[in-house]
C-alpha cells in the first residue's frame, strides 16, 4: 500500500512563457518523481503538482531559483487519503 | 436483501459497492435500465454499461463514460448520481423525458475498473490501466492516449513509466477496445461525452491538432451554452474550447476518435476543482458537482436530439 505521508501538492502560477518552459523542464527531471495534476500548459492556467516529501526541498528550491511563485495547495496528501478512508468506512457503517 | 435506494451518493465507494449497486439498480428499474457487459478488463473484471431506453430498436444513442482515469473519483461518483437522476427524472423532467422517448443513453460508470480497484488498494494516485508492459517494470497504459486518433503523436508518451503512456498499439487496452467494438457495432451513436476531473473545462475535438473541425462553430456555441447552464447552478466557472486550443495538444484521446468516426457531438468534461484538493475532492462536493454537471449534460444531449445528422 503506497503511502503519501508528507507529500505536498503545490499550486504554481507561471508569470510568462519563460517560467512555463522552466516548469515543463520539471517534467523531465524523473528523479524528482513529481506528479502533475494540472500540467504546465499556459500562463493563464495554474499548475498543480504533487511532490514526494523527500523531494520537496529540491523542487521548492528549483521554483525559487527561477522566481516562480507557488503556494501549498495540499499540505499532506496522506492526511486527505486517511480522511477519505474514514468517510468511506463511516458511510459503509451507516 | 439490499436495495439501491439505501445507497449513499454523497460518499465515495469501492468497486464492489458500485458493482452491487449497478446490479440492484438495473433490476429495480428494469422498465428503463438494463445492464450490458461489453467485455472484461485486463484483470478480468466485467466492463459494465447501463443502457437507458424506453424501447425501439437501435435508436440513435448517446455514449457517456466516467472514470477512464481511475484516480478521478469524482467522475465515478458523478456517474452514479447521474444514472440515478435519469431514472428519477424520467416522466418528471420534460427535457429528459423527451430525450429518452427518442434516444437511448449508454453510461459506463467504471471505465477503468482495474485502475479504480488499484486506487483503493495500492495507490490512490493511479491513473492508468493495469496491463503489464513487456520489457518494462512499469505497468499500465493511459487509456485516454490509447485510441486510434493520431496514436503516438504529440501529447502522449512512449515511456511505459509515464502517466501519459500511449501503449504498444492503438486499442491495445481491452478497456478501450471493448468500447470501440461496442460503439462501432451499435453504429448509431450520435453524441459522446467522456467525463474526467478536475480542471473545470468542457472541450471538444481536436486534441491532436490545432486545426479546427468543420463543426467548430456549432460545437463551440453548444459548449458555451452548456457551460452557461452549469455555472448557473453554483457559480462554478468553466473554460471551454477545443482540447488543443484550450489546454494542450493530446493524441489518442477518446473524443477525437469518436469525432473522426462520425460522432459529431463529442465532448469531454473536466469536473470541479476547488483549488484546494484536486483529486482528493471532499465527499461533500460529490452531489454539488453532479448537480451542476447534469444540466450541461442535458443541454448537449438535447441539442444532439434536435439536430439529427
Amino acid at each position: 500500500l503506497k503511502l503519501f505521508s508528507g507529500d505536498q501538492v503545490l499550486r504554481i502560477k507561471a508569470k510568462d512563457e519563460t517560467q512555463l518552459a522552466v516548469l515543463k523542464d520539471l517534467v523531465h527531471f524523473k528523479h524528482l518523481q513529481v506528479d502533475f495534476w494540472r500540467s504546465p500548459l499556459s500562463p493563464n492556467l495554474p499548475v498543480d503538482v504533487r511532490v514526494p516529501s523527500c523531494n520537496l526541498q529540491a523542487v521548492k528550491a528549483y521554483l525559487k531559483s527561477h522566481g516562480i511563485p507557488y503556494s501549498v495547495m495540499i499540505d499532506d496528501v496522506q492526511v486527505l487519503i486517511d480522511k477519505e478512508r474514514e468517510a468511506m468506512a463511516a458511510s459503509r457503517r451507516l | 436483501e439490499r436495495s439501491s435506494s439505501t445507497f449513499s451518493f454523497s460518499s465515495y465507494h469501492t468497486i464492489e459497492e458500485i458493482y452491487d449497486w449497478i446490479d440492484n439498480f438495473a433490476s429495480e428499474n428494469s422498465n428503463l435500465v438494463s445492464k450490458i457487459q461489453i467485455g472484461q478488463s485486463y484483470e478480468q473484471r466485467p466492463l459494465l454499461v447501463l443502457k437507458f431506453s424506453t424501447g425501439g430498436s437501435n435508436r440513435s444513442a448517446v455514449w457517456i463514460d466516467t472514470g477512464i482515469h481511475s484516480r478521478e473519483w469524482i467522475t465515478h461518483a458523478t456517474g452514479l448520481w447521474t444514472a440515478n437522476q435519469i431514472v428519477s427524472e424520467y416522466g418528471k423532467d420534460p427535457v429528459l423525458t423527451s430525450i429518452l422517448d427518442t434516444l437511448d443513453i449508454f453510461l459506463e460508470i467504471v471505465t477503468n475498473p482495474d485502475g479504480f480497484a488499484y486506487t483503493h488498494s495500492e495507490d490512490r494516485m493511479w491513473r492508468k490501466t493495469r496491463s503489464i508492459n513487456p520489457g518494462s517494470s512499469c505497468s499500465g497504459v493511459d487509456a485516454n492516449r490509447n485510441w486510434d486518433s493520431n496514436f503516438g503523436g504529440t501529447g502522449s508518451s512512449d515511456d511505459a513509466c509515464s502517466d501519459d503512456y500511449h501503449g504498444p498499439s492503438p486499442h491495445s487496452e481491452v478497456e478501450v477496445k471493448s468500447i470501440v467494438d461496442f460503439v462501432l457495432g451499435h453504429g448509431n451513436i450520435k453524441a459522446w461525452i467522456s467525463i474526467h476531473s478536475f480542471s473545470q473545462l468542457l472541450m471538444f475535438p481536436y486534441g491532436y491538432k490545432l486545426e479546427l473541425t468543420p463543426d467548430h462553430q456549432e460545437l463551440n456555441d453548444l459548449a458555451r451554452e452548456a457551460v452557461k447552464v452549469l455555472t448557473t447552478k453554483y457559480g462554478t466557472e468553466y473554460t471551454y474550447g477545443s482540447i488543443s486550443s484550450t489546454i494542450y495538444q493530446a493524441s489518442g484521446t477518446s473524443i477525437d476518435w469518436a469525432y473522426d468516426n462520425g460522432i459529431k457531438y463529442s465532448f469531454t468534461f473536466e469536473l470541479r476543482d476547488t483549488g484546494e484538493h484536486g483529486f482528493m475532492l471532499p465527499a461533500s462536493e460529490i452531489i454539488p458537482t453532479a448537480e451542476e454537471t447534469w444540466p450541461a449534460l442535458l443541454t448537449i444531449i438535447d441539442h444532439a436530439r434536435h439536430h439529427p445528422y
